[in-house]
């Protein structure tokens, strides 16, 4: 779950 | 209004079949540069960013930008219905709740017509951020994708260590181990053969072959593959 959250923050940062 | 038109069909049917185990349902965003997808796997763990650039069409019509809300499987199946050689037009009108493909065969005896249903996709906007990687490995498509299905047998998990000269893929699981050594080979013929590793400092991190094998699907789009790599940020393919 964290890593998944980390993730879309990772995307969305664009 | 969208009107494009694929010279040949086997260009997104490749496309699509690389994509279709990753995404489920997305947004083709259309505008005048091309058409774009940037959606996450089901498992909110993979992006997927693509671009189809309008250059690649003849005729290209965008008038206004429209984002086509598109189930991938669907759009897999209607695609298997496309020749290799068939030229492919794609259309969507104003308020579109279809999205029509249109497949005509070289000598143009056969045209085949199909609508598929557009539907509601959110669209939050995803993309891969600028990064400076340690590490850049640029190799031949084909052999990444070898060597992904290769290790697959010893384990879910592959360790990728990129060192000044070499880069090794190692996978070890409950049976055993296997590891597999690629060189730099500066000076190749063919520039898709060609192995180069960039380094600004030796990496080496683990991920899941899963998602290696689902991405070494768009090897056949591609004859050479790069491989960016960091510590605590995603691999990018």
């Amino acid at each position: 779950q964290l890593l998944q959250c980390f993730l879309r923050g990772y995307f969305s940062s664009v | 209004m969208l009107e494009a038109r694929l010279p040949s069909a086997v260009t997104l049917k490749k496309i699509i079949d690389a994509v279709k185990e990753l995404v489920q349902d997305a947004n083709f965003d259309c505008n005048d540069s091309g058409i774009a997808l940037q959606a996450m796997d089901s498992s909110h763990v993979a992006l997927v960013a693509l671009l189809m650039r309008a250059e690649g069409f003849d005729p290209y019509r965008c008038d206004r930008n429209i984002a086509l809300g598109i189930n991938f499987a669907t759009l897999a199946k209607v695609m298997k219905c496309a020749g290799n050689d068939d030229n492919l037009t794609i259309k969507a009108g104003e308020d579109a709740d279809v999205l029509s493909l249109m497949f005509e065969s070289t000598n143009s005896d056969r045209i085949s017509e199909f609508d598929i249903k557009l539907m509601d996709v959110d669209a939050d906007h995803l993309g891969i951020p600028e990064t400076d990687y340690s590490a850049t490995i640029k190799m031949p498509s084909a052999e990444f994708q070898r060597i992904c299905r290769d290790l697959s047998v010893m384990s879910e998990t592959v360790t990728i260590e990129a060192v000044k000269d070499a880069v090794k893929f190692i996978a070890s699981g409950d049976t055993g181990s296997g590891s597999i050594t690629v060189k730099p080979n500066q000076a190749v013929d063919k520039k898709d053969m060609e192995v180069t590793v960039t380094l600004q400092e030796p990496v080496k991190l683990a991920f899941s072959l899963k998602y290696l094998n689902h991405f070494a699907k768009a090897s056949t789009l591609a004859g050479s593959v790069t491989l960016s790599l960091s510590d605590d940020v995603p691999l990018m393919i």
